[in-house]
């Protein structure tokens, strides 16, 4: 575990391999939930951080939904250790923990991940097969049951925005659907993607403000505010359809909609050079501020219980 | 492995209203095979375009004529790749050893 480098991107079989001795070295707080399947029938893992209990309240936190963002996979491998080496250590991190589990999904689209790798760096998708088309994979982020196939989303399978045939017709998306619902006490839902340093909340399919617009945006202001603390990393924050653009079908729009309030995306940092490309010695650093805005969030769940 | 030899990443920061409607309307036109990083919506945040080799005059030109701002963010975009592939293959040479 001590030779691994955090500063360089890894193959997702390093990844996988890498959890192993995550899990080895803190058995008594993390361990590896398989959740399912990809399409492409590679193993989908969540790692647990837990200090015991039941289904106690939880935290969501998935990574690299759209496969070419490597920094945020890169970043949430950083962050998983932070969490378990803080563990006993930052007070803060061993209150947390002391009350909720935290679910972190290091890799959430795996099949897209390996094609990232092996074939063509820039795809985003899924790599399902689309019938009658040509062209392969869904966007994931276009997939959940949230305002599925409205504006900002593309019904030509050859785009990057396609939504797919049908809400969670993914596999990759309908099992972390599966276990949050399974679940039933998450309170939590952190999307990390790249890039644009932004940090969003609900809604994307609509431009309508939601019920608890004003404290999202304080808890996302106060975030931010940790962030940029460390190296002065300039984020936006608002919701997904007034900062960006209207998108449809968005996970964190889901999971409010289900009742999870806190439900957050960020978009990590590229300052204006290297979009997807951020290279290697930005990771850590990049984590390290990501670590301070998702450590607030996370804290103020803990503090504010519903 | 895919190749990207000479293909660019032009960030483009749209001035006006009219800039957006007709950055959405070569994000449209599915000819020039353009993968917009980031989307046009508003002018408050930078367009990030891949824009393939073969279509780089033509999107320029298209740019230029319409007096919409942008720079090369990425002026190959296989040579950083390139250096990706090889910091990833020399890493895992490294913790393999």
């Amino acid at each position: 575990a001590r030779s691994f480098n955090f500063g360089a991107y890894h193959t997702l079989d390093t990844i996988y391999s890498w959890m192993d001795t995550l899990v080895a070295a803190h058995p008594n707080l993390v361990s590896k939930v398989q959740i399912g399947t990809s399409y492409e029938n590679r193993p989908m893992y969540a790692l647990k951080f837990s200090t015991g209990g039941n289904k106690r309240p939880a935290i969501w936190i998935d990574a690299g939904i759209h496969a070419r963002e490597w920094v945020s996979t890169a970043s949430a491998v950083w962050m998983a250790d932070k969490m378990a080496t803080d563990y006993g250590v930052d007070p803060s991190v061993t209150s947390l923990l002391g009350q909720m589990d935290v679910y972190l999904s290091i890799v959430t689209n795996p099949d897209g991940y390996v094609y990232t790798h092996t074939s063509d760096r820039m795809w985003r998708k899924t790599r399902s097969v689309n019938t009658g088309s040509v062209c392969r994979g869904v966007d994931p982020n276009r997939n959940w049951d949230a305002g599925f196939g409205g504006p900002g989303a593309s019904k030509n399978p050859c785009s990057d925005s396609y939504h797919g045939p049908h809400a969670h017709s993914e596999i990759e998306v309908k099992n972390v659907v599966d276990l949050v619902q399974s679940h039933g006490n998450f309170k939590a839902f952190i999307s990390v993607h790249a890039y644009s340093q932004l940090l969003m909340y609900p809604y994307g399919y609509s431009c309508t403000s939601v019920p608890h617009q004003a404290e999202l945006d304080s808890v996302g202001r106060s975030a931010v505010q940790a962030l940029s603390s460390l190296y002065g990393t300039s984020y936006k924050v608002g919701s997904i359809c007034k900062i960006i653009y209207q998108a449809s079908g968005g996970s964190i729009d889901w999971s409010y909609d289900i009742g999870i309030k806190y439900s957050f995306a960020f978009e990590l940092r590229d300052t204006g050079r290297y979009g997807f490309l951020l290279p290697a010695n930005q990771i850590i650093p990049t984590a390290s501020e990501t670590w301070l805005g998702l450590k607030h969030i996370m804290e103020y769940v803990r503090d504010h219980p519903y | 492995h895919k190749l990207f030899i000479g293909d660019q990443v032009l960030r483009i920061n749209a001035e006006s209203e009219e800039h957006i409607q007709l950055l959405k309307e070569l994000e449209d036109d599915e000819g020039w095979e353009l993968d917009f990083w980031t989307h046009p919506a508003s002018t408050d945040l930078p367009v990030d375009i891949h824009v393939p080799f073969a279509s780089l005059h033509a999107v320029k030109n298209f740019l230029q004529a319409h007096k919409i701002p942008f720079h090369v963010m990425i002026n190959n975009l296989q040579e950083l790749l390139d250096e990706e592939q090889e910091g990833v293959e020399l890493n895992a040479m490294q913790e393999r050893n």
